[in-house]
């Protein structure tokens, strides 16, 4: 299934960013993903404020999923 | 409302984050 290929990957890239295991991840975290995507520092805080839909700070598994999930519906439809 | 208007610009950055997630080769295609 590709949807499912494609959490495992949302899934993975996560786990890039919290090496620390916590379960969610800083701001400064998902600058870890500046070596696998050519992302400047810029667009990768604009995509975690992007992801953050609850503001606090910090993204969950669950954000980083839904946006993805979000993302590829609005795909879909166009 | 300054979310709204960072929502309009960050939606290509969004598209251009996910793509190259995606197109990122980890499995077989």
């Amino acid at each position: 299934d590709g949807e499912l290929d494609m959490l495992g990957k949302a899934h993975e890239f996560f786990q890039i960013c919290d090496i620390e295991h916590k379960g969610f991840i800083y701001r400064n975290e998902m600058q870890r993903l500046r070596g696998e995507l050519p992302l400047s520092p810029e667009e990768l805080e604009k995509v975690f404020d992007s992801l953050d839909a609850d503001g606090n700070g910090s993204l969950t598994p669950e954000e980083f999923t839904t946006g993805l999930n979000q993302f590829l519906l609005g795909k879909k439809g166009s | 409302d300054p979310s709204m208007k960072a929502g309009a610009t960050s939606e290509g950055v969004l598209a251009n984050f996910f793509n190259s997630l995606l197109s990122k080769k980890t499995g077989s295609p």
